[in-house]
């Protein structure tokens, strides 16, 4: 059985923004990205959760720190334009994760990284998983510690 | 320049898990973990977004339709444990994917997908993306005419 963990990757200076309460229906995920990128912004990851029984949704995407202002402009204008709550900003971001192959079928894995975080006292803001990534979002603060505290767990410091 | 996008899947029979309103301090998504291998859950994605100024995350998590039941049971367990606000679950979910390279730096390709999807009229429920995937979870009964939408959006049924 190979080694399931193959490398940890740090990717800093990110800026989150968070649109809540967006109403769960067809059309408005490929607008709001569509308003996006005609602002120009180069968005890095999007993790959406739907809740309340499927109505609304949170939809949540990074950008690079130089786009953060950008971003929330446009989320403000959507916000306007659809009709939902609020967008939130964090300008203080960084993106850790774990990178191997075949992770899903390794149920313990995701655990495993996030029980190293946890104990090492970083907080996991958002969490996107994959076969080959599983990648957490941080406080920019806890980076480097997170990096090491990673590599340790998964014997990647040998 | 290469083909960005090589190719699309459909996975079928899935249960989605919401874990609504969770306090956003560290260690709480390790025990969350550790509790659904406990119960033998195995998982397939992990989405989680923070709102409320930081303050909670939802947290979604899917399995397969056979463990919705006992995902349920640990999610309840967890809400009393823990103490959130509300475990919800959807028995009739399927997970479309896009498969590429460097999907990343071409902004417009997760834009494209949710543009595809919302022509077809076809609802997106979660979304998790990374450079090789972009998972869109969506109705078990869109689930066919989501992975041909795509193929066609993405020339991929030549
Ligand atoms: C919330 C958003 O993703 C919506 N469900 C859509 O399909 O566009
Ligand atoms: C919500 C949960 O992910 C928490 N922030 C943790 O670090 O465990």
């Amino acid at each position: 059985e190979g080694i399931v963990v193959r490398g940890v990757t740090l990717k800093r200076d990110l800026a989150r923004v968070v649109l809540i309460g967006v109403p769960n229906k067809p059309g408005i995920a490929a607008r709001i990205f569509a308003h996006v990128a005609k602002h120009k912004i180069v968005v890095d990851d999007i993790i959406q959760n739907v809740y309340d029984q499927g109505q609304v949704a949170n939809i949540s995407f990074t950008t690079s720190l130089g786009d953060a202002k950008e971003a929330v402009a446009c989320g403000e204008e959507l916000a306007k334009e659809i009709g939902f709550k609020q967008v939130e900003l964090d300008e203080n971001v960084a993106k850790v994760s774990i990178v191997g192959i075949g992770m899903k079928t390794h149920t313990g894995v995701a655990a495993q990284m996030f029980n190293a975080l946890s104990e090492a006292k970083v907080n996991i803001q958002n969490i996107n998983t994959s076969e080959i990534v599983i990648s957490c979002l941080i406080d920019q603060k806890d980076g480097e510690h997170a990096l090491q505290t990673l590599h340790a767990a998964f014997d990647l410091d040998k």
